[in-house]
């Protein structure tokens, strides 16, 4: 799965997400990416977020519309938000996952709770920061 | 300047640092940097968040390391079947498609079902006909079919067969 999130000189957050699904997946299965709210959302005055990893766990936490429930309704900054929905199921659902998120400030939420995840960010002017493992 | 910023990522796993070479982790960054680079150039020239995620997923897409578009996983028929999401927060508008073959950039497939439908979700044969009439770029089965994701189907195909529940266990996702 790949997925970005974004945010525009005009204050606007976009998310997209595409994905070729699980190796030899059962012939019409279809996976988190393409279900708005569980592995894509975006709502320009809270976040945009994409999701990847196993997507029955993620469809079944509603994964990316957490995310936004958690700063609208909780308060939590992008951050803190990715960081309690990746394991808020963690015992009922479990499953690896990994979050983008971005906030109106341009703010990056990014969070997985497996080995690796492939990612990277660039805010404004600033250089770009590409990222696999914790490093 | 006014503010504008994109993030990006492509699969999450449990592969170790020592199973990957230098020189294919050398790949990933490339990889990763070229889509991240080309989504922010696009909102840089005060572009859309719209267009600049579409623009990095399409270059995520067009790279065969990454389990989207060219280099797509194989289902259990040894078929590509892709799926894909868009969503605008501006208007919190959304378009989606799944189990497209053949389709260069499923995301541009998603966004023209956001823009040019009044649905939100198109499958299968309706949405091969969408990406038709929209004219969008189409390529030949073989285009998608990489050797590493035959090798991984073929390995995995085989452990299902013998084992029946180690279905999804190879999980790239």
């Amino acid at each position: 799965t790949v997925g970005a999130v974004a945010l525009d000189q005009d204050g606007n957050l976009a998310a997209a997400t595409s994905t070729g699904g699980l190796t030899n997946q059962m012939n019409g299965r279809v996976g988190d990416s393409p279900i708005i709210g569980a592995g894509t959302y975006a709502n320009s005055e809270v976040v945009a977020v994409s999701c990847t990893g196993e997507g029955e766990e993620i469809m079944r936490s509603v994964l990316a519309h957490e995310v936004y429930a958690l700063m609208k309704y909780k308060g939590l900054s992008v951050q803190e938000a990715v960081d309690e929905a990746v394991d808020m199921y963690k015992k009922k659902i479990g499953g690896d996952k990994g979050i983008i998120a971005m906030d109106p400030n341009g703010e990056v939420g990014m969070v997985y709770n497996c080995n690796l995840m492939f990612r990277g960010f660039r805010q404004g002017g600033d250089d770009p920061v590409v990222r696999i493992w914790e490093d | 300047m006014k503010k504008f910023a994109i993030a990006i990522h492509a699969g999450a796993e449990n592969m170790k640092k020592s199973e990957v070479s230098p020189e294919k982790e050398k790949a990933y960054r490339d990889g990763l940097s070229e889509a991240l680079n080309a989504g922010w150039r696009v909102l840089k020239k005060g572009g859309t968040a719209v267009d600049a995620v579409e623009t990095a997923v399409r270059s995520l897409e067009d790279n065969p390391l990454f389990n989207a578009g060219k280099g797509a996983a194989l289902t259990e028929l040894g078929e590509n079947k892709m799926d894909a999401a868009i969503m605008d927060g501006k208007d919190m508008n959304a378009g989606a498609c799944s189990n497209v073959q053949q389709v260069k950039n499923p995301i541009s497939l998603a966004r023209a079902i956001m823009e040019k439908t009044k649905h939100v979700y198109l499958t299968s044969d309706g949405a091969m006909d969408f990406a038709r009439e929209q004219e969008l770029t189409l390529k030949p089965i073989p285009y998608f079919q990489e050797e590493e994701r035959i090798k991984e189907w073929e390995k995995q195909h085989e452990k299902e067969k013998k084992k029946p529940e180690a279905r999804a266990k190879l999980r790239v996702d």
